[in-house]
């Protein structure tokens, strides 16, 4: 089973054209293993993506040497995702 | 497992098992209104049902509603595990519901996408597409939602078997695709089809592989308009609507697209919320009130399609 421990979704609003190209170049670095859960679509338009934790810092410095502004939306997905099984364990019993 | 649908927990996300003996309980249930039919196979031969509800008639003028196609937006599997119920609940106190049915059918199928459904429960939760094998490559899946022979293979999808908008070796390529191509093909009567996805708070309609606007463009805009008016009514959940191409981006081998060249002009699709910060992860206690909010706007698209016959 995958598991997601470290994983981190960034949410990343680009504010201006340069900042939108930048974003939708990452969609080009397979190393980085990113799923785009919100795709690059326009100005002003949220852009998440979950980034496994080996691609977290450099993501984050990479964003960071680019002016380009970032929250971090899920602190850990598998945190919650172990919540989710627990609650349909729950209710199934 | 429930001993009724009424004491089944639609507060909660389920297992593919669980939601087909929902299914078979709410036929049990319900059998003047409601039948299950089972319309192929995946690739990993899993059955792929459909629940018809219908008063009756042959072949009468239909309404299709899925959910599911991408197996890890869980939040629309369980809203068509609710709507399912919530048919049933009001297709005689509500004067709407009984007067589309007075004259419709209507045809939903919850899990599309089975096989990666039980994949996001057992192994990856995150997972989008479907498990084909695909020669050639140790990647896995094709994006069901880029698969439709509308516009396939441009822009707007991959040839990559790696990414996870993968559109497939050719269009239809995927079981869970051919099998609803093939339904609404012989069926020949459906009127409206509506597909639904999370997240982002969109109803959409075609075009996704082009910028050429639907010739219908200006009436689908308009129940675009109304029925974003009445989901946020509920809950003040914030929508926007448009084409996919200018809404979002370009998108080829669509579901919607191909459902629109095949001449059922009423073709939509939502993107449910997440108004907060959990993306694919929403919070069961979400469920209800999406499927609720978003109930009322498929009425809204569905009395029109009523009333207005083609």
């Amino acid at each position: 089973t995958e598991t997601f421990v470290g994983h981190q979704v960034l949410r990343i609003i680009p504010g201006n054209d340069k900042e939108l190209q930048k974003v939708q170049e990452l969609q080009d670095l397979e190393e980085l293993q990113l799923d785009f859960w919100l795709a690059p679509r326009g100005l002003g338009y949220p852009v998440d993506v979950r980034v496994p934790f080996p691609s977290l810092q450099p993501l984050k410095a990479h964003l960071e040497a680019n002016g380009i502004s970032y929250s971090i939306m899920i602190e850990d997905v598998q945190a919650l995702v172990d919540h989710e099984q627990m609650e349909m364990f729950r209710s199934s019993r | 497992l429930p001993l009724s649908t009424s004491t089944f927990d639609y507060s909660s996300y389920h297992s593919l098992d669980e939601i087909y003996a929902f299914m078979d309980l709410l036929v049990a249930e319900n059998p003047n209104l409601v039948s299950k039919l089972e319309i192929g196979h995946t690739t990993e031969n899993r059955p792929i049902y459909v629940l018809k509800f219908s008063k009756g008639g042959t072949n009468r003028p239909a309404i299709w509603i899925d959910t599911g196609i991408h197996s890890r937006e869980w939040v629309t599997q369980a809203s068509g595990v609710w709507f399912a119920k919530k048919i049933v609940q009001d297709h005689e106190n509500d004067s709407e519901l009984a007067s589309i049915l007075d004259k419709m059918d209507i045809f939903l199928e919850i899990v599309t996408n089975p096989d990666g459904f039980a994949f996001t429960q057992t192994k990856n939760r995150m997972w989008r597409k479907t498990r084909s094998k695909q020669s050639g490559s140790v990647c896995v899946g094709v994006d069901p939602n880029r698969n439709w022979d509308a516009g396939f293979g441009g822009s707007g999808a991959s040839k990559n078997p790696c990414s996870d908008t993968y559109h497939g070796p050719y269009a239809n390529s995927e079981p869970e695709v051919k099998a609803i191509v093939d339904f609404v093909t012989n069926h020949g009567n459906i009127k409206a089809f509506i597909s639904i996805h999370s997240y982002s708070q969109l109803l959409l309609y075609p075009y996704g592989y082009t910028t050429t606007p639907v010739p219908d463009q200006e009436e689908l805009h308009e129940i675009s308009e109304k029925a974003v008016a009445a989901l946020s009514s509920l809950y003040g959940t914030k929508y926007k609507y448009g084409s996919i191409i200018t809404t979002i981006y370009q998108a080829s081998g669509g579901t919607i697209d191909w459902t629109y060249n095949q001449g059922i002009k009423y073709s939509f699709t939502f993107e449910l919320r997440d108004t907060g910060r959990y993306g694919f992860l929403l919070p069961a206690s979400q469920i209800v009130p999406t499927a609720q909010e978003t109930w009322l706007a498929l009425k809204v698209i569905m009395v029109h399609t009523r009333d207005h016959p083609y």
